[in-house]
């Protein structure tokens, strides 16, 4: 599985 | 940041400032789903667990704090409250709201991105938010009259994550990021769950008559 996406959003 | 995601934010952070002014003028709940706000501050206390690992941005860290707070504070008037609490509709938000917990935190153990506690509580937060306005559209079909301000605060609640829905086009094609599919699903199906509320919402607003769901 990917990497967790930039978790930048709220 | 894109414009969808800053209206989008903007949204989310008006539905909850009218609820909260709802609240506050009116000194009533009624037609507010106390279980939807629950959900809601574990959604937010789930996910906003970096507060305090991950500075991103002045923005980022106020908005959450924002979120947070809000939502503990509409739960303490719906619960505790002397005069709001006589107005919650008790009897009919019954839905058992947490029976929809474990299953998104199963979910959550079983499909996310990395095994590591903060992103399964992240991956659980964008499952139970994905359900978590269940009991208030419940409530709505059961509440006969649906006062403005209710149906305003669903509408923004609804639109915020159908924004994100743009935002997450908008990233993937322009800034190249990477698929979120967990996050994409979860909003496609937070956001479907709003569309007859929609459809209703737009109607009653067209034809300037009183919002009211079928039962």
């Amino acid at each position: 599985c990917q990497s967790s996406p930039v978790k930048d959003e709220l | 940041m894109n414009i969808f995601r800053l209206a989008g934010d903007m949204s989310h952070l008006l539905s909850v400032i009218l609820l909260l002014l709802k609240i506050r003028t009116t000194k009533s709940c009624a037609g507010i789903s106390l279980k939807t706000q629950e959900l809601y501050v574990v959604v937010f206390l789930a996910r906003y667990l970096n507060l305090f690992t991950r500075y991103y941005s002045f923005y980022n860290t106020v908005m959450k704090l924002v979120f947070i707070a809000t939502s503990v504070c509409i739960v303490w008037y719906m619960r505790f409250h002397k005069v709001v609490k006589q107005t919650y509709n008790k009897d009919l938000d019954t839905f058992r709201h947490y029976v929809v917990i474990p299953p998104c935190f199963l979910l959550a153990l079983l499909v996310h991105h990395e095994f590591t506690v903060m992103e399964v509580l992240w991956t659980f937060s964008l499952y139970l938010e994905a359900v978590a306005i269940l009991p208030q559209l419940i409530l709505l079909q059961r509440t006969r009259n649906i006062d403005n301000l209710t149906g305003n605060y669903i509408f923004l609640l609804g639109a915020y994550r159908a924004l994100y829905l743009l935002n997450w086009i908008y990233r993937f094609f322009m800034e190249k990021a990477q698929a979120r599919w967990i996050s994409w699903i979860s909003g496609l199906v937070q956001t479907a769950l709003y569309a007859d509320f929609f459809y209703y919402y737009i109607k009653s607003w067209k034809n300037n008559e009183k919002l009211k769901l079928p039962a």
